[in-house]
């Protein structure tokens, strides 16, 4: 049998952390060459970079890739970065 | 939380842009008609003027692509990323995911308006603001009815270009001064420049001994193929066939290869677009045709001329004249109107009747409209010009 799948409208879009990064990334908020390797200032940028997005977005800014921020990135926009200059 | 300025901003303040790409989501009267409601928008708050031109280069290109589409930043199909546009440093063309589904006037799909006037933010030198409700907020709004432009973009504008002419006459674009820029003709003293393609009038349609068809309405004319207008039409009758559009009707004889366009008193006669010498001369030479037609046309099934000027036709013989017992009542042709805007006869030798927008085909077995299913009249607009 078809296993059951749970209806679509209690299904949320949302995107992988890895592709969050990437998101970060196009969208100007990371800088295209950050490492993923680690260390304290990178983590900081993250952090960082997390709470800007999602002051633009206006959703709670924790600096964390929670689910709410990655359901964010789901959402239909403009291909334009946000931080320019 | 305020706009965002990118850093670069136009130089003057008449800018022109151009549709290069359509989307076959809408008509493309629509597509027109959203694309300057959304430069008006900036238009309206600013000295700064938008004229659509029809060929060379604009300072603003608009287009709609799909996937990789020439400037390194592929569009994603549906969803996701909608559109976007280079800053004006950044020559401030304006792309559009064709992957979506492009809508006016209605909640449902993506709305080409609010997209457009967000990507002209971009064009102007507006970057992405952190303001609820802004329009340049990067996120989609989806359809707005009523749509006012939000105080923090109107600053971030006014920021750039300084406040509107408070003289400005109306919001339409001012008539512009003929351009020093070889690319671009003058425009007529009027300044409206807006061939509507898609309104489907037609003044006259007719073919070439080379076998294209022309169609021509107002000051412009198309080549139609089997879709729609070729690319890179319209045209301007004048600068192609020597001609100052309105005209009033054009003729094709097969035999001859010869095409005629006809306006008030006088015909110019072409061998394809090519004037021959001696053109134009007077309509007096087609022998007891009034001036001022409607229409002209070969018949497919008798090989004769026929003119049409308001609801009568007259039927005439080459090398000799009106034939006797002419004109007669447009009725004759079971079906049709009784005004008749233009008329030809196409390559599959059919004889199609134009007017208000709506074209008839006619039956020469039965000697009257041609009945099939879609019925006639059928939308010219529709079916000759690709809308």
């Amino acid at each position: 049998m078809p296993t059951p799948v749970p209806p679509l409208s209690t299904v949320k879009p949302t995107v992988s952390p890895q592709q969050g990064l990437k998101y970060l990334q196009k969208f100007g908020y990371l800088s295209t060459g950050t490492s993923q390797a680690g260390g304290l200032q990178a983590q900081g940028n993250l952090n960082k970079a997390i709470r800007q997005f999602q002051r633009f977005a206006h959703i709670n800014i924790t600096g964390e890739l929670d689910e709410a921020t990655l359901e964010m990135m789901t959402k239909e926009r403009c291909g334009v970065p946000d931080i320019v200059g | 939380r305020r706009y965002a300025i990118q850093g670069s901003r136009w130089r003057k303040h008449d800018l022109t842009y151009r549709i290069s790409a359509y989307t076959q989501d809408l008509p493309a009267f629509e597509v027109e008609s959203a694309v300057e409601k959304a430069f008006q928008v900036w238009a309206k708050h600013t000295p700064l003027t938008f004229t659509r031109i029809y060929w060379g280069r604009p300072d603003l290109d608009v287009k709609f692509s799909v996937g990789e589409h020439g400037d390194g930043n592929p569009f994603d199909g549906a969803g996701g990323e909608l559109a976007h546009a280079f800053f004006p440093q950044y020559g401030g063309d304006a792309h559009f995911d064709d992957g979506e589904t492009w809508t006016v006037r209605t909640p449902g799909g993506t709305d080409l308006f609010i997209v457009a006037a967000h990507e002209f933010g971009h064009s102007l030198g507006l970057g992405h603001s952190d303001v609820r409700g802004s329009l340049m907020a990067p996120f989609y709004q989806g359809y707005t009815p009523a749509f006012t432009l939000p105080p923090d973009d109107v600053e971030g504008i006014q920021n750039l270009y300084g406040v509107a002419d408070i003289d400005r006459p109306s919001p339409h674009p001012r008539p512009r001064p003929p351009s020093n820029d070889v690319d671009v003709p003058d425009y007529d003293a009027r300044g409206t420049v807006d061939p509507t393609t898609c309104s489907g009038h037609l003044d006259a349609i007719t073919r070439t001994k080379n076998g294209s068809t022309y169609a021509f309405a107002g000051e412009f004319f198309w080549r139609l193929n089997d879709i729609g207008p070729d690319p890179g039409y319209p045209m301007r009758i004048h600068d192609i066939w020597g001609v100052v559009g309105p005209i009033d009707a054009a003729l094709f004889w097969p035999s001859t290869g010869k095409t005629y366009l006809i306006k008030g008193e006088r015909y110019w006669r072409f061998t394809n677009a090519v004037l021959d010498e001696g053109y134009p001369a007077s309509m007096e030479r087609f022998r007891g045709v009034p001036t001022n037609v409607d229409a002209a046309f070969e018949w497919g099934r008798n090989g004769k001329t026929y003119f049409i000027k308001g609801n009568q036709y007259w039927r005439y013989s080459k090398g000799w004249g009106v034939d006797d017992g002419y004109p007669q009542p447009l009725s004759v042709w079971t079906g049709l109107p009784d005004r008749i805007d233009a008329a030809f006869q196409w390559k599959n030798g059919k004889t199609y009747f134009f007017q208000g927008g709506r074209y008839w085909r006619f039956d020469d077995d039965n000697l009257r409209v041609a009945e099939s299913d879609p019925q006639y009249p059928r939308s010219t607009a529709e079916w000759w010009l690709g809308c």
